[in-house]
């Protein structure tokens, strides 16, 4: 199983939107693929219509109590070959609630552990914050993807991201993440701001940003509110296009590595 | 002195862009202003030309040193009547550094407290989240501006925001915040989803709606690579006009407290 984290910092950069479509864009080329949401907004949830309020269990529980697996909280979505670890608001408390426990930045990569060869591809969503949790994530995860807005403050933003990485790498042991990739986000071609921004990233990054871009689209900001990811809510649509060709680059890089 | 919140823990709805463009707007009316950076991301400090890795000290130190005072970092602007009190990423662990210390979540209010009447208004841009800080910036205030993107995400995070208001009032003496008002900000006239989300909004939360609306203008995106609030980088663009009406509708609705 190849675990990937959609992680920046930055709130609002489509961390939420790139998790849900990547995960079904890769279930819909016949991979087995688990989304898991590690965001106590539950947005992962939401945007896959499930209701963060109604679950029984969640991460949290699977962090929390030792005797509680990852397959006791998988949810089905309606896509098929695509499961989700939900998350809810208990989530928020997890950051005190783990600071006694031995390895705590270990849970993760141990629970994810456990399901062996059940998946192909584990997807994470992340919260905007760098955390305890942020650090369980960079451990348990073999790739990151981070997501950009061609935007001044995302800029900032993504070279704290990076640092991080590095940080995290050389202070834990069991940590190898790498970052699979920079991701361009609700991009405008029309303005100056985000062509600038655009070119900066690819002189200074090279390949390391995605040759595919993802450009702003009204249905990508509608289809949560239908429950599912714009591949099935309008497959024809720029940001299904776009969605579906980031899937498949995603593939190809991991093949490559 | 007079203490505003902006928050939401749904990132990316502008409140960062709020902060400095409504802390400006008020100074500009010949009233003393502090801006409070509560974000480790430090992007109040960037958007308004001060480097957060330059700063010799910072809130952090302000919250952990119990000597440290907040005159003791303040920063003047280049907007005369405001100043700003930096962050940078070191308070990403305040979160964990602050859990051992007595009467933790009061420690912002204590030393806000201190300034006096120093400051008419004091405008404090919040973190993507809800955490002890959180926790410490409600106690400290007595307003909280909710920014909420017209999307379908913000409206299940509003719901949250507000839900937290209320259990911190109830279970904390000292808090008596109160929201002041729903500000919508990148908002699209064009789309039938601002539209719907706007209208659901105003049928809901009625006066509690801001008047005052925040378009999406690429001018609020470039200034923040220029260090300036856009009411000085683009004095004529809509996003100027939108933010100025936004300060008299803040100073109108605390008058009428
Ligand atoms: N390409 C796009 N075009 C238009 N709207 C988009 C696009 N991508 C995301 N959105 C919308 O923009 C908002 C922000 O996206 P999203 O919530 O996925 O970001 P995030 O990084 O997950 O935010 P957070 O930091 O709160 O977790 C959402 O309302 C989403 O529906
Ligand atoms: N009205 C607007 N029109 C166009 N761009 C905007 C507008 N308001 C904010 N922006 C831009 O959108 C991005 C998000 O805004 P901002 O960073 O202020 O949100 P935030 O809520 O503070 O984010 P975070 O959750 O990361 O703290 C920024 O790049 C900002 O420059
Ligand atoms: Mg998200
Ligand atoms: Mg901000």
């Amino acid at each position: 199983m190849k675990t990937i984290a959609v992680a920046n910092q930055k709130g609002g950069c489509a961390k939420t939107t790139t998790a849900i479509n990547l995960a079904a864009g890769i279930a819909m080329q016949d991979k087995r693929v688990l989304l898991v949401d590690l965001d106590p907004q539950g947005h992962a949830c939401l945007g896959l219509g499930i209701d963060p309020n109604r679950i029984p269990t969640s991460i949290y529980d699977v962090l929390m109590d030792k005797d509680m697996s990852m397959s006791n909280v998988i949810v089905h979505s309606k896509i098929s070959g695509l499961d989700l670890i939900p998350s809810n608001f208990k989530l928020g408390t997890a950051e005190l609630d783990l600071r006694a426990t031995a390895g705590r930045e270990m849970i993760l990569s141990k629970k994810l552990g456990l399901l062996g060869q059940h998946y192909d591809y584990c997807i994470i969503d992340c919260a905007p914050a760098l955390s305890l949790l942020m650090l369980n994530i960079l451990i348990a995860s073999d790739e990151v993807i981070i997501t950009v807005q061609a935007h001044y403050y995302a800029l900032e933003s993504l070279k704290r991201m990076l640092g991080t990485l590095h940080v995290a790498r050389k202070q834990f042991g069991p940590c190898n993440v790498r970052a699979l990739g920079l991701l361009l986000t609700l991009v405008e071609e029309g303005t100056v701001l985000c062509r600038q921004v655009q070119q900066q990233l690819r002189e200074f990054f090279g390949s390391l940003v995605f040759e595919t871009v993802i450009h702003r689209s009204v249905r990508l900001a509608e289809s949560p509110s239908a429950g599912e990811p714009v591949l099935t809510y309008a497959p024809k649509d720029k940001g299904a296009v776009e969605y579906r060709a980031m899937a498949r680059e995603v593939i190809e890089r991991i093949a490559r590595l």
